[in-house]
């Protein structure tokens, strides 16, 4: 493993967004992937439609809550063209589902991945190096309060609440700390990002973890 | 290091910005010699009880998943 590696870098990781009063963190982190996953295919980076995914992907609450694991479930299955967000702009409430005809442009995901790495938090620092950043479901209660800094403590695996995007970690220091993409804004924590201990699972960091294929 | 932000309009609930300062006090307090600990402080959630932020914010369902099946490390025999 390098010692640091953040997918930033490469530029396929587009900006912080914010979901605002939106529960919509599930659909959040799913389309962030998807962007780094078409930008890592060569396409432009370019934010995709949130609110698409919120309005249409069927098993899920929209803005009330949802699955990652269903959305990418639902998006594999179904290729869903995820369209941008200058198309479908994010409105922060659920909507009636848009359909855009077949020969409309779009990106659509070939499958996901989805592991539990607790214990195995370097063979998932490797899956991120090849697979492009990765959705995790962690326990967010804290994250309230986060100003900066690394999270070690005050949160816990098996609480999981809120989905986020790690794109990438830092081991050159001590502790070692994943690089996780939230969606609130990028007023909150560092630039939009928070730091989180690597090793101990914390907030159940390494339980639900995804990579998107294209 | 940032603005005190502003409570939304319309709303002024010093009782949960009360109780974040008082949480904030507590979560800073408890590992202070720690390397590049986390910091706690006033944000733009600091109006908002955890109840109330929970409910808005933290709303992604968990699922169970299976354990990452990575390659298994055996000893190579004695060879020559």
């Amino acid at each position: 493993l390098p010692l640091r590696f953040d997918w930033r870098d490469k530029h396929v990781v587009t900006q912080v967004r914010n979901q605002q009063a939106c529960g919509g963190c599930w659909a959040f982190s799913v389309v962030a992937a998807a962007e780094s996953a078409r930008a890592r295919a060569g396409q432009p980076l370019e934010a995709l439609s949130v609110q698409q995914v919120i309005d249409c992907s069927y098993d899920n609450y929209g803005c009330s809550g949802g699955s990652t694991l269903s959305a990418l479930n639902w998006l594999s299955k179904m290729q869903v063209k995820l369209v941008s967000d200058l198309e479908y702009p994010f409105t922060a409430q659920n909507g009636l589902c848009r359909y855009f005809p077949a020969s409309h442009s779009g990106f659509s995901i070939k499958g996901y991945s989805a592991y539990n790495f607790s214990d195995q938090e370097d063979e998932m620092a490797k899956v991120l190096l090849t697979s492009g950043p990765l959705i995790v479901i962690v326990d967010a209660v804290s994250w309230q309060d986060y100003l900066g800094g690394i999270i070690q403590h005050h949160c816990s695996s098996g609480e999981a609440n809120h989905a986020v995007l790690v794109t990438g970690f830092d081991r050159t220091g001590s502790p070692p700390y994943w690089i996780v993409r939230n969606s609130w804004g990028s007023s909150w924590g560092v630039d939009g990002y928070a730091h989180v201990k690597m090793g101990g699972n914390v907030c159940g960091i390494a339980d639900s973890v995804s990579a998107v294929f294209v | 290091q940032t603005a005190t932000p502003t409570p939304p309009r319309g709303r002024h609930p010093p009782a949960a910005f009360r109780e974040s300062l008082n949480r904030h006090r507590y979560l800073n307090s408890l590992f202070p010699r720690e390397n590049s600990t986390a910091v706690y402080g006033i944000n733009q959630f600091s109006y908002l009880f955890p109840e109330e932020f929970k409910a808005i914010y933290l709303r992604s369902r968990a699922s169970r998943f299976p354990r990452y099946p990575a390659d298994v490390q055996k000893a190579i025999p004695n060879v020559s």
